[in-house]
């Protein structure tokens, strides 16, 4: 039984593409299987994997756009011999909005698209890019339930409000099962008074929906992508990863909130 | 004779908001009147000054889609006494691209916006939000330069491609007088080689657009918008206020790439 989950937070540069790849490889260590989605026209998740895809190339984008071309065609395997496909993104997908625009099912074309494959992973995490637009409106209707990364930086808390005000209102008019698995503290430095307010206000603002751990902020996060490796495989036993397995037990055990 | 900067950079949070503030008051230390600018319907800068305009309140938005809400009626005076003005974004910005969206001169609605006010200021500044569409085109097409954080990580630098592609769009099509500023290093972890190498490749493919000068980490960045302060009124003497006095002093004097 697949679950789809979107990991989202309009605010940029917050952890959600580094969620997306670490959370996906602590999954698969676990015996998962795993479906990756860039829904970012700015493909930092592709880039993540080394794939640069030029315009025109066929990307996520054409999927949703034109009934032809199916996920299943654009699908890559990074690692072989791991089941983890992952779905890249291009700049084309900034046209996507605009081109899904006034299509009457536009915020079902990414749950639609997703339909025929689903049922080969265990999980399908999906990247959403710094909006609140139609490309997240698709990821939110697509998704059974959602992850927040939330920086734990004052401009990034403020944020949260507008994400469960939209979150509420695709509730109502398109995805009623849409739950919110949890609120991940991210980039939490711990020499600061700064990071462990912002994370007490969350606490006290989101409840149990803030995750009972943090990761931790450390450059090794950055070099990651540069090596075209996720954190679990670039450092294994960093704390930062540990985490991120301690994120997929509590996903794998259904974890959720209304 | 006012110039217009644009301060963008589609990825997300790599310091756009930080230097329109931060270079904001640096100008106005040097005896100069500044207006800032926010175009971002996550309202940033505005938070940052304690501004959180509702819905429906008269903001940016209103200014862009209405002929008869002017820049003039909503503009905010945050420091008593200093040459400081502030336009103010909220939510319904989000709307602004599809509701401009088919308006004949749709790139020219900040730059007319701005046009009655402009002579009263020495700059005007305008923080983008994390993407490259109408909005930031908007400000593209009123600027007369822009500036360009870089996040010192690879992720990041992966973006600036696009950002130029598309600088050279608007020049070719709307703006043929836009010049780059500079491209400055912003949240440099000098403890990393990361960050290092990732500045030292952005000399080697950017040259002389890179600054001499980066801003480097610093938790007081993170807490001055809590205190809805600039890090130059939160923290005087700091190396990151120091920073921008220099970057004041090098926009100040002039200094220009086509
Ligand atoms: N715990 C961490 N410590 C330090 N750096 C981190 C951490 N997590 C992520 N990063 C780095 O911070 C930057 C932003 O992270 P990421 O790209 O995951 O954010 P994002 O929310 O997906 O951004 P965007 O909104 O642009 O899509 C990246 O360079 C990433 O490598
Ligand atoms: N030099 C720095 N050191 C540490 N933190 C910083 C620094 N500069 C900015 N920050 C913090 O990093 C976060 C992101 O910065 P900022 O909001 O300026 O980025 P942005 O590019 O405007 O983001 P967005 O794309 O969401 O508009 C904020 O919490 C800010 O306070
Ligand atoms: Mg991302
Ligand atoms: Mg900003």
């Amino acid at each position: 039984m697949s679950r789809i989950i979107a990991v989202t937070n309009q605010k940029g540069g917050v952890g959600k593409t580094t969620t997306v790849i670490n959370l996906g490889f602590a999954l698969i260590e676990k015996g998962k299987s795993v479906l990756l989605v860039d829904l970012d026209p700015q493909a930092s998740l592709s880039q993540s994997f080394g794939y640069a895809l030029a315009s025109k190339e066929q990307s996520i984008y054409l999927v949703l756009i034109r009934p032809n071309v199916t996920v299943e065609r654009i699908m890559r395997y990074p690692r072989p011999g791991k089941p983890l496909a992952v779905v890249p993104a291009n700049i084309d997908l900034a046209a996507a909005e605009l081109d899904l625009g006034d299509k009457p099912h536009r915020a079902f074309a990414l749950k639609n698209a997703l339909q025929p494959v689903r049922h080969r992973f265990d999980f399908v995490l999906i990247d959403c890019g710094p909006t609140l637009g139609l490309l997240t409106v698709n990821a939110l209707v697509a998704a059974d339930e959602i992850i927040i990364p939330l920086l734990a930086e004052y401009l990034a808390l403020r944020g949260m409000h507008n994400l469960f005000e939209s979150v509420a209102r695709v509730r109502q008019r398109l995805n009623p099962a849409l739950k919110i698995a949890g609120i991940l503290g991210t980039m939490y430095d711990g020499r600061t008074i700064h990071a462990r307010e912002v994370m007490e206000e969350a606490r006290e603002v989101y409840g149990t929906y803030v995750f009972p751990f943090v990761v931790r902020k450390s450059v090794r996060f950055a070099e990651a992508p540069a090596a075209e490796r996720s954190l679990l495989e670039y450092a294994p036993s960093h704390p930062g990863a540990e985490v991120y397995r301690q994120l997929a037990e509590v996903i794998i055990n259904g974890r959720q909130h209304a």
